[in-house]
């Protein structure tokens, strides 16, 4: 695991953090509990809670999908290439490729599906809100914070890696026992031909 | 778009899929220091975006030369990913390059950020007369 430089992190007195859509996007609510379940991954370790509020301006962490340029500086590229973009503590902006194809579905763990055409959403909204606490990319493979992830794949269990440094920032959540609950098991997302693992 | 899973993307959208640019990088497969190729700026663009290449280095004016700053971003690339250090562009290093990524940079200001996890031991060697103690990072 690594920080950003001078490790910034989110101050003691914010451990409750809100977060709210771009209400320019309209996203359904099967969009955002992907969201939902994506922070949650995170809050199962750490002493950080994190609330959905309808307030965009005023929010702890924005997060909307945007094409091309979109303010700051960091244009998305079209589909596949980079996926999306998050800032450091206590910026708490994040952003993706509105051009993407992205799966929204929500069972299981660690797993495929089958085309590679698409991305899965909880997967790269897990990766994002690591860079939002203040962790920088792992040259891990398998964890969440390794910087690629390969299309047709879904990846949203936190590792050893990913927890052992998001605690250095914030300690342990009190409940947490040092296991996460077991990933269901690695199956085929969708029952379309034989899973295709990503174009490597 | 959003979709509940693989099956509802509608096939036309899949059929006209063009595929992922970078695929075009797996040209370069076998590339070396010390010669020139069609286009290779665009590869020393992909690195100073994720800060393999720094700003300062020829402000973004890029040749298609594979010169030394292009082989210390490969091999530094190669180090972050763990692949084997060879400052070439080998099928394998390349079929990473590719991978659809996060758009955060790897490398700040020249440094990578990748290593610097802090898995900390200690090591203490008691010997006779002297007592030399490390703390590793």
């Amino acid at each position: 695991y690594s920080f950003f430089p001078g490790e910034p992190r989110w101050p003691r007195n914010r451990r409750d953090l809100t977060y709210a859509f771009d209400p320019r996007n309209a996203l359904t609510e099967e969009v955002k509990s992907v969201f939902s379940r994506a922070f949650t991954r995170w809050e199962e370790v750490t002493p950080l809670t994190f609330t959905r509020v309808e307030r965009f301006s005023t929010s702890d962490i924005s997060i909307g999908f945007y094409s091309g340029e979109h303010g700051d500086g960091e244009p998305f590229d079209g589909p596949m290439r980079t996926l999306a973009h998050a800032f450091s503590p206590p910026t708490g902006h994040f952003h993706l490729d509105g051009e993407e194809n992205w799966i929204v579905s929500g069972e299981g763990g660690d797993g495929f599906i089958s085309v590679s055409e698409a991305v899965d959403l909880e997967s790269v909204a897990v990766h994002e809100i690591g860079h939002l606490l203040g962790l920088g990319h792992s040259s891990v493979e398998g964890s969440i914070m390794y910087p690629t992830i390969r299309t047709g794949r879904r990846k949203v269990d936190l590792t050893t890696d990913d927890v052992e440094g998001v605690q250095y920032l914030y300690g342990a959540n009190p409940n947490f026992n040092g296991s996460r609950s077991p990933p269901p098991s690695t199956q085929q997302r969708d029952t379309g031909d034989s899973g295709a693992p990503g174009r490597s | 778009g959003f979709y509940t899973n693989s099956s509802a993307i509608p096939p036309q959208l899949l059929r006209n899929a063009t595929g992922n640019p970078w695929n075009s990088f797996l040209n370069f497969t076998g590339c070396h220091a010390g010669k020139k190729y069609d286009g290779l700026y665009m590869l020393k663009q992909y690195f100073q975006h994720f800060g393999y290449i720094t700003e300062t280095n020829l402000s973004g004016n890029f040749t298609d030369d594979f010169d030394d700053i292009l082989k210390n971003a490969v091999e530094m690339y190669q180090r972050n990913f763990q692949l084997n250090v060879t400052g070439v562009l080998d099928e394998l290093t390349l079929k990473h390059v590719v991978i659809p990524r996060c758009g955060n940079p790897d490398v700040v200001n020249g440094t990578s950020t990748m290593h610097s996890g802090r898995k900390t031991f200690e090591v203490s060697f008691a010997g006779r007369g002297q007592r030399f103690h490390a703390v590793k990072h």
